[in-house]
């Protein structure tokens, strides 16, 4: 009963926890075009660890924002516009806080769930690892 | 320096998730 393929089914969270799980949700997000998204939920949890103190946090902030959110990218779209000007704000002011990409992944995570993580779970790249 | 590019896959690669 706990093993990975039942672990993938339980949550998008518990599929993203486990790293065959993860790449192999990579693979069919990049078939579907769409991995940019995957892309974003992973770099937000990485800049939450970082260390605020570290000047390479404020990059790492500016580089997330350039790459992600201030283009017209799939991850921008699926955001709402309030959420992209608090980051936009906090970049231009240089105010970095841990959580300011939270809301953003919060929203992402929410589309995913809905969507790519449903249909990976129906997709051949799943049943032929099953 | 590090380009901003190898920063953001060093943040992404932080987070992900490793062999157990």
């Amino acid at each position: 009963p706990d093993s990975p393929l039942a672990r993938w089914t339980k949550s998008l969270h518990s599929l993203l926890g486990d790293q065959d799980g993860a790449y192999l949700f990579r693979t069919f997000l990049e078939r579907e075009q769409c991995v940019d998204t995957l892309d974003f939920w992973f770099a937000c949890n990485g800049f939450r660890q970082m260390n605020l103190k570290d000047t390479k946090t404020l990059r790492v902030a500016k580089a997330i924002y350039k790459r992600y959110i201030e283009n017209n990218c799939i991850v921008s779209k699926q955001l709402k516009p309030a959420t992209k000007t608090y980051i936009r704000d906090s970049i231009k002011k240089q105010q970095i806080d841990s959580i300011m990409f939270d809301q953003a992944q919060t929203e992402i995570q929410t589309v995913m769930e809905e969507n790519a993580y449903q249909m990976f779970l129906t997709s051949d790249i799943y049943l032929e690892y099953v | 320096i590090d380009s901003e590019d190898d920063l953001l896959q060093e943040c992404i690669s932080s987070a992900m998730p490793k062999k157990k």
